[in-house]
């Protein structure tokens, strides 16, 4: 994070803010609760309260604005700046300006009222950008559901190192941006796609190429807006060139960025008994057509030509994978597969049907 | 005679460059490209670009550094004036 030189700052912590004029694009009960919503992102990890003014001059004053308004700061139409803001202090100090020519919604479609305002408001507050790609005040916007959106630990730090804790209790934490190279790092789930290696972490993936020594950190919403975060099990059909997502009891059917339609089902469609509530891995035996999924220290094995669990499962994992304990995450390549148990890897032949290798669970990134 | 298409496209590129970094990253209007001394401001504020966003810094508009600037984001400066 990097907070504005000069570290400008409120000298209270009870604040006013004013909307001065609302856009035609949404409804003003949206706007008003877009705007309550981003000015709790920051009231709920520091000491400062924001007060609304119906008129009157307030400390933030939010507005959108068309083009060349009069603050040296032209806006320049649909895409590009969507807003900027102005850091604390009288007059202009801590206003908001929201260029009018965007697509303003509340969901994922143009660019989310609330993300881009609980952005501007980070300035308002005294931030500058960082360049965490998972901070919220990273420059270039990216959509979050804002029924998932937490701040990231990156933004709590830079605030909080301007206005202090928040008063509350039980101090808030927030997502940390993962590091390919982190010793530490472990993985919800992994699947291949076309030949590359996707690694799922929260609302992150790390997107691994086979000709590139450095994987990509992107947002899950990058491909798949209408995905959550956090999934749990994932692997791809080759044949099909389809990926099926799992979280708790539901999943979903990709090809490419498109979900399929009647997607997410309950995994019970898949034979599941109504005791399984979540799928903790998952991966299709190319060579077999066969899936498998780990739950617990249990296996299925399913069929996806019948599009039925086969019989004689769940089996014991131990049984017939050996003591690689419950697996966070798995894939197949190259004819091996790979399960993932916390920071451990463990490279599995099929046909030897024994564990020939245990690594890193961050071998994959030439760390 | 007419422009070569590419050689439009690289001013293109140049323009929309130089207008990014004008706007975020604190480039001079009258930057002097020629100035014997020294290295060209453009080249030095893209390098404090591609450092910002973690990208390689070859000095260059390369297709990753055109991809992040084309990418809709803040208005205000990655660079403190």
């Amino acid at each position: 994070y990097m907070a504005t030189p000069g570290n400008p700052k409120w000298k209270r912590n009870n604040l006013t803010y004013r909307i001065l004029n609302y856009t035609p694009k949404m409804r003003r009960a949206d706007v008003d609760e877009a705007v309550r919503r981003a000015l709790n992102v920051w009231s709920s990890v520091t000491p400062l309260t924001f007060q609304k003014l119906e008129d009157k001059e307030a400390d933030i004053m939010i507005s959108f604005a068309y083009r060349d308004h009069r603050d040296n700061s032209p806006f320049d139409g649909p895409n590009g700046q969507l807003a900027h803001a102005f850091q604390p202090g009288e007059d202009i100090g801590g206003d908001v300006h929201m260029d009018e020519e965007e697509t303003w919604t509340k969901d994922g479609r143009g660019y989310n009222l609330f993300i881009v305002l609980a952005h501007e408001l980070g300035h308002s507050l005294g931030l500058s950008h960082s360049n965490d790609p998972g901070a919220l005040m990273y420059p270039t916007y990216s959509y979050i559901d804002p029924d998932e959106f937490l701040l990231p630990q990156d933004d709590i730090n830079g605030i909080q190192s301007i206005y202090g804790q928040s008063n509350a209790p039980m101090q808030p934490t927030g997502p940390i941006t993962p590091e390919a190279c982190d010793p530490n790092l472990t993985f919800d789930s992994i699947t291949t796609l076309r030949g590359e290696i996707f690694f799922f972490k929260g609302r992150y993936m790390l997107r691994k190429h086979p000709a590139r020594t450095e994987a990509e950190l992107n947002f899950i919403s990058l491909f798949w807006p209408r995905l959550p975060s956090g999934i749990q099990a994932a692997y791809e059909n080759i044949e099909r060139d389809e990926i099926t997502f799992f979280k708790e009891d539901k999943y979903w059917v990709v090809r490419g960025y498109d979900i399929l339609p009647g997607y997410p089902k309950r995994i019970y469609h898949l034979g599941f008994p109504k005791t399984v509530k979540r799928v903790n891995a998952a991966y299709n035996d190319e060579t077999t057509g066969k899936t498998y999924f780990f739950v617990a220290d249990r296996y299925w094995r399913y069929d996806e030509e019948k599009k039925s669990m086969d019989h004689g499962y769940p089996r014991k994992i131990v049984s017939d994978f050996g003591n690689i304990g419950r697996v966070d995450a798995a894939f197949q390549k190259d004819g091996y597969v790979y399960f993932f148990h916390g920071t451990t890897q463990f490279q599995f032949d099929p046909h030897a049907k024994r564990i020939v290798r245990k690594m890193k669970s961050t071998s994959w990134f030439n760390c | 005679f007419p422009v070569a298409p590419e050689a439009e496209d690289e001013e293109k590129t140049l323009q929309f460059v130089e207008s990014y970094l004008q706007s975020f990253y604190d480039l001079r209007k009258d930057h002097h490209p020629h100035i014997r001394s020294g290295e060209n401001p453009l080249t030095a504020k893209l390098k404090e670009m591609q450092s910002f966003f973690g990208l390689e810094v070859t000095g260059k508009p390369d297709l990753e550094t055109l991809e992040m600037m084309k990418k809709p984001r803040c208005g205000v400066t990655d660079v403190q004036k």
